[in-house]
């Protein structure tokens, strides 16, 4: 289960971020 | 820079998956963790590239990369399960812990001797002539433990020179 949260918070975090620089 | 809160949310997520036994707040860990993971590799490509290009591929290589890790370890976990007791098994019936684990143990001992004994400086080179004297006679013993130990030189010298390439 832990793994599968890391993965899935990884990838949204990186989306967010990714769109936030875009953003700016 | 956001990679900075990336590198502290993988801190504080190591903490407490450390020092909390608790499965909940090992979930909590894991989303930290997870999203610390995030932020930090958004700016991989930024880091590899002297603060040069934000922008630059080599980010989604990374991040591609770390996700199949991740994949393998949630679909594949017996499968990664089984591949670790095999080498191990491995390991054990062809005697190969007599070879590059020996030589750990050596520099174990010769690390936990000079802890120990700070002071008197005669008894600590006696011992570590011991040591070496044990090590010596290991290889004549184990010929095997030599072989390992001159290719981990050169593994390690050649991976230095990657590195520095």
């Amino acid at each position: 289960e832990a793994p599968f949260l890391i993965f899935l918070s990884f990838l949204i975090s990186f989306v967010i971020a990714r769109v936030y620089v875009l953003m700016l | 820079h956001h990679f900075y809160y990336g590198v502290i949310l993988m801190i504080i997520a190591g903490w407490i998956a450390i020092i909390y036994k608790d499965k909940n707040v090992h979930r909590i860990a894991a989303v930290l963790y997870g999203a610390g993971l995030g932020v930090f590799f958004d700016e991989l490509g930024l880091l590899l590239t002297h603060f040069e290009d934000y922008w630059d591929p080599i980010t989604y290589t990374a991040v591609i990369i770390i996700a199949l890790i991740l994949l393998n370890i949630i679909f594949f976990k017996n499968f990664w399960r089984s591949v670790g007791s095999e080498l191990k098994y491995l390991v054990v019936t062809k005697k190969l812990h007599y070879g590059p684990f020996n030589l750990v143990g050596v520099v174990d001992i010769m690390d936990e001797t000079q802890d120990k004994i700070p002071k008197t400086n005669r008894i600590v080179n006696i011992f570590m002539g011991i040591v070496l004297f044990a090590a010596g006679i290991l290889v004549i013993m184990y010929p095997t433990l030599l072989y390992y130990w001159v290719a981990a030189a050169f593994f390690l010298t050649g991976l230095s020179y990657f590195i520095k390439g």
